[in-house]
């Protein structure tokens, strides 16, 4: 995490 | 997913809950932006255009489901349901003023050239003003339905609490999204004015009325 975009939120 | 996301995803369910009761209870849309719930509309489409090939959690997939289609079935009430009761004249905030500088932002600010990213953060940027045709409203008329406020304050609520949220999966996880981070604290900023006379007023019982 933190680099890449990790959409898993609303 | 810790507390705080959880409640935020819960107050924000309630907020939406409470605004279609209010509106089908009292056969009337009156109070209620229009143009904010538009903005609010563009905002779950284009940020959960990922539906279709980013699965995350069932949880995730109907809470989707469930912003989108809540949200348009709002402008359909407002829209042909009870048209006569919302009243555009009071309803003048011009959305271009939010749209441009969201889209603006998305392509100086984002997680990469993709459509798909640069959709997010327009939507990430788009969500942090929406609320400001509503906010612009309740000043012209000065008061409002105590559901109304009720509606703004849930929805506040659901934004102020994914900030302690990030800052937990920042300690827990390692996990950084200064985009949305950023975003929200603009965004809880703006309600602060509108907190602080829920406080002193409808708190005490009072009507919601603007001095």
């Amino acid at each position: 995490s933190g680099d890449k975009a990790d959409h898993d939120e609303l | 997913m810790n507390i705080f996301r959880f409640l935020a995803d819960l107050s924000h369910m309630a907020s939406i809950v409470i605004l279609i009761l209010q509106i089908r209870k009292t056969k009337s849309a009156a109070g209620v932006s229009y143009k904010t719930q538009f903005l609010y509309a563009l905002v779950f489409v284009t940020r959960y255009i990922d539906i279709f090939f980013h699965y995350v959690s069932l949880y995730n997939t109907f809470m989707k489901i469930f912003f989108v289609t809540s949200t348009i079935y709002i402008l359909y009430l407002m829209r042909v349901q009870y048209k006569p009761s919302h009243d555009p004249n009071i309803d003048t905030f011009r959305i271009e003023y939010i749209i441009a500088p969201s889209a603006v932002l998305a392509l100086i600010i984002n997680h990469g050239y993709t459509l798909y990213e640069i959709l997010w953060s327009f939507s990430v940027w788009l969500e942090s003003g929406a609320i400001l045709p509503q906010l612009f409203m309740l000043q012209r008329t000065g008061e409002a339905e105590t559901l109304t406020v009720h509606y703004i304050f849930a929805l506040g609520i659901y934004r102020l609490l994914y900030i302690p949220n990030w800052i937990y999966r920042y300690v827990t996880e390692g996990r950084v999204e200064p985009i949305a981070f950023l975003a929200s604290l603009i965004q809880t900023a703006l309600y602060s004015d509108f907190f602080y006379i829920y406080y002193t007023k409808v708190m005490q019982g009072k009507k919601f009325e603007l001095p």
